[in-house]
């Protein structure tokens, strides 16, 4: 099944959490978001991803000490699921 | 009463340091390249 009716609801949970601590820091969460919006579809409605938010966002509620040390992951995951522009790969034979 | 819960020390852990100054390093050379 999709998970992305959750994901979209974990992920705007943890934007919402992260928000609240990074205020020093506003443009953390626009970048965040960014990086959200141009990874894979594919990728934002699966399993990974909903596991990855839920870990980080169990994490960033119990540790808030280290909230950037969780942004900073989610936004790796994110960029190494970044929606790549259609390469001309000849898959004719 | 309710016992106010304030933790404000998100520079005192050296691991949420460097995360921190990663993250905005990357962002100002996104904002750089666009």
């Amino acid at each position: 099944g999709s998970f992305k009716t959750e994901n979209e609801r974990l992920f705007a949970e943890f934007l919402e959490c992260c928000s609240r601590l990074t205020e020093e820091h506003p443009e953390v969460i626009p970048f965040l978001a960014s990086r959200h919006q141009k990874a894979g579809a594919e990728f934002l409605a699966s399993a990974e991803f909903r596991n990855v938010l839920g870990r980080c966002l169990t994490r960033v509620q119990s540790k808030r000490s280290k909230v950037y040390v969780y942004i900073n992951e989610l936004c790796t995951v994110l960029k190494a699921h970044t929606q790549r522009r259609k390469l001309a790969l000849s898959s004719a034979p | 009463g309710a016992v106010p819960m304030e933790e404000e020390e998100d520079d005192d852990d050296p691991e949420n340091r460097i995360a921190k100054k990663m993250l905005l390093e990357e962002i100002k050379a996104n904002l750089s390249s666009d």
